[in-house]
């Protein structure tokens, strides 16, 4: 554990509750894509599976489990307690068009390197932490759509995203060190990771040149 | 299969 390994994990979690607080304290998902928090909440599912198979600290099984319940719990605000706040009429992309490619990668270019085999549990977990790290890179999509559409995003939006795109960020500069100094690299996540990070460029340019100076994250027309 | 892989990140 490096400090930016540690602030990454601090930075993903400060996201998402402020994303839980924000829907709370204003009693309102406008703005937020549903779509975008299936997708994660599929990713921490499917990524965290390994609960069950592979204890590793009480520090990891504690992270993964508050992801899983405030995934869950945004999950509840936004379709059963605020629904009638969902902006479904924006959250109009098309998340097949993510799941199928993600699926086929996922089985194809994975660490086994194995035919998948019925019953083996440890290649399935394999299979679905892969899943999950491609589906994860690209899950904010919806939501970046949304904003795109919309063309604005309220200012505890913006801070939702940055310290949600901030934390993959964070991470790349740990298997930076990671590399150098454990000798450690997995190819899969680095790549992703990348990836994520990409996305978010177009929104940290807006936020550090409006956000940042007070003024709301609007879109040029 | 065992895997050789520990994902100790989130």
């Amino acid at each position: 554990m490096n400090i930016f390994r540690l602030t990454g994990d601090l930075s993903h979690l400060l996201a998402i509750i402020i994303l839980v607080l924000k829907i709370w304290k204003t009693r309102s998902c406008a703005g937020i894509s549903g779509k975008s928090q299936i997708l994660f909440a599929l990713v921490y599912f499917t990524r965290y599976l390994d609960l069950f198979t592979n204890y590793i600290s009480l520090y990891n099984s504690f992270m993964k489990i508050v992801f899983i319940g405030a995934s869950l719990a945004t999950l509840y605000l936004m379709y059963m307690k605020f629904k009638a706040t969902y902006d479904r009429n924006h959250d109009t992309f098309r998340i097949e068009f993510l799941l199928i490619p993600v699926t086929l990668l996922g089985l194809l270019v994975n660490h086994e390197f194995t035919p998948l085999e019925i019953g083996d549990t440890v290649l399935v977990v394999q299979v679905l932490w892969t899943f999950s790290i491609y589906l994860e890179s690209v899950a904010i999509l919806p939501q970046l759509f949304l904003v795109s559409k919309t063309g604005e995003a309220e200012t505890i939006t913006s801070h939702y995203l940055m310290a949600l795109g901030s934390y993959r960020a964070l991470y790349l500069i740990n298997w930076i060190w990671r590399y150098y100094f454990e000798g450690f690299y997995d190819l899969i996540a680095i790549v992703a990771g990348i990836v994520q990070t990409v996305l978010y460029c177009d929104f940290f340019y807006l936020y550090i040149t409006r956000v940042i100076r007070g003024r709301a994250l609007r879109l040029p027309a | 299969t065992k895997s050789d892989v520990d994902h100790d990140e989130l």
